[in-house]
């Protein structure tokens, strides 16, 4: 794992929560915003196993902690998107909040129902950035969520010991978290 | 929207290799056309490559040219570049464009670049160090 310059994190009090919202104007059409509300809640929900650190769902898009749409081209942060594939999505390092996902990609939040075979699983990313928003750069281990690329079609949501160990190091354990929740697989290539 | 004909795909299967290729072999995506590079290495001018290292330069891995743009070599800055890529994103490292380095270039990825890995990996070796 790794962090950006400075290792920098969110500073609120603890017990910390923090609040996050959709973009009124930027979004897509073809997923429900239930569906994709349901979808970042189990995204940060994954986090928030792991680290003292709860998130909340806000109404108010301009004052929440974190803030998601879907943007395409040039969408004024100075990293232009470029149409489908390619780039993805990005994140800004803490405690900036933006979270941005590129609205030319084919997203799917279920392969059976999204035949596209250049289709973008919208958990996968979304849990990848979150980790950015958090305070992680990306990862060498191919294997854990904050490594830089996801194939079309493919799937990557749990946490691996790498995304473990970088953010708990950030934020301390959650009383409540387990190892034993992390694949098996997982935690004896860590040891090994 | 249009894409290729699914008859050719297999969309029950979310690794296979096949699916990957089919999709990043457009040209109409940003790094579709960066296959032709496979196999490329020290020494080799091909059109083009300029692109692969505007795309190393966005991710970390290549300093931007001065002055002007990137010329179409294959030089031992290329060879650089790509090298710490494949140490970093974990490929075996040989400098070479070979076929499993070009097909994770071509990958989507996430927009924020790879420089930290690059720069902190002492700090990195030492924070595993230090929990274990």
């Amino acid at each position: 794992y790794a962090y950006f310059n400075g290792r920098p994190r969110w500073t609120h009090n603890s017990p910390m929560t923090l609040t996050y919202a959709f973009s009124p104007d930027h979004m897509i059409d073809y997923i429900s915003p239930e569906e994709i509300k349901a979808v970042f809640s189990r995204a940060f929900t994954r986090w928030s196993e792991v680290i003292p650190v709860n998130f909340t769902e806000a109404q108010n898009y301009r004052t929440a902690d974190v803030r998601i749409g879907f943007h395409s081209g040039d969408h004024g942060d100075g990293e232009p998107f470029d149409g489908e594939l390619g780039v993805l999505a990005h994140a800004f390092s803490p405690e900036n909040g933006r979270l941005h996902l590129d609205s030319a990609e084919t997203w799917a939040v279920d392969f059976g129902r999204e035949r596209s075979n250049v289709a973008i699983d919208l958990e996968s990313v979304a849990t990848h950035e979150i980790g950015h928003v958090l305070g992680l750069a990306h990862s060498s281990v191919s294997d854990a969520i904050m490594y830089p690329s996801l194939r079309p079609r493919s799937r990557k949501v749990d946490l691996r010991v790498d995304d473990v160990e970088g953010i708990q190091a950030l934020y301390g354990s959650n009383p409540n978290f387990n190892y034993g929740s992390l694949l098996e697989s997982d935690r004896e290539t860590s040891n090994s | 929207r249009t894409f290729p004909q699914p008859s050719i795909l297999n969309f029950n299967d979310t690794t296979t290799s096949s699916v990957v290729a089919a999709a990043f072999n457009s040209s109409s995506t940003p790094w579709g056309n960066f296959a032709k590079f496979a196999n490329l290495e020290k020494g080799s001018h091909v059109t083009g490559i300029c692109d692969l290292k505007t795309y190393l330069n966005r991710f970390g891995y290549l300093p931007a040219p001065a002055p002007g743009n990137f010329s179409d070599d294959f030089d031992s800055d290329l060879e650089s570049a790509i090298l710490t890529y494949q140490k970093n994103l974990g490929l075996p490292p040989t400098g070479k464009l070979d076929t499993e380095t070009i097909d994770l270039i071509m990958a989507p990825r996430c927009g924020l670049g790879d420089s930290h890995l690059r720069h902190n990996t002492t700090t990195i070796t030492h924070l595993h160090e230090t929990r274990r």
